[in-house]
C-alpha cells in the first residue's frame, strides 16, 4: 500500500518520518547497503513532500542519496575518526 | 566545548522510533 499525503497528515509530525523512513530505507539499502541508515537519516531531514515524491520516483530518490552519499562522505573525510583502508 | 559532530547524520533504525527531528539544530 504506497505511502500518500493524507495517511501522513493523519499522524504526529514524528510519526510522519517514521513513516517515511520505513518506505524509504529498504529502497535506499538496495543502492548503499552500509550506509542506508545514515543516508536515510539524512533524507528524513528533508520536507515530507519530497520524501513523497522520492517514494513514487526511483529516479528522484537516486539523484538524492546520491547528494546525499557526496555529502556524507565529505562529512566523514572532515571528521577525525577510525579510518580503515 | 567540542563543536565536532560526529554523530551526524542521525540513523535511521527499521522497527526503531525515529528521534531525528530532537536532533535538529535551528
Amino acid at each position: 500500500q504506497p505511502l500518500t499525503a493524507s495517511m501522513l497528515a493523519a499522524v504526529p509530525p514524528q510519526e510522519q518520518k517514521q513513516m517515511l523512513g520505513e518506505r524509504l530505507f529498504p529502497l535506499i539499502q538496495d543502492m548503499h547497503p552500509s550506509l542506508a541508515g545514515k543516508i536515510t537519516g539524512m533524507l528524513l531531514e528533508m520536507d515530507n513532500s519530497e520524501l513523497l515524491h522520492m517514494l513514487e520516483s526511483t529516479e528522484s530518490l537516486r539523484s538524492k542519496v546520491d547528494e546525499a552519499v557526496a555529502v556524507l562522505k565529505a562529512h566523514q573525510a572532515k571528521v577525525p575518526s577510525t579510518n580503515v583502508g | 566545548s567540542n563543536g565536532t559532530n560526529a554523530s551526524w547524520p542521525p540513523e535511521f533504525c527499521p522497527g526503531v522510533p525515529w528521534k531525528g527531528l530532537q536532533n535538529i539544530d535551528p
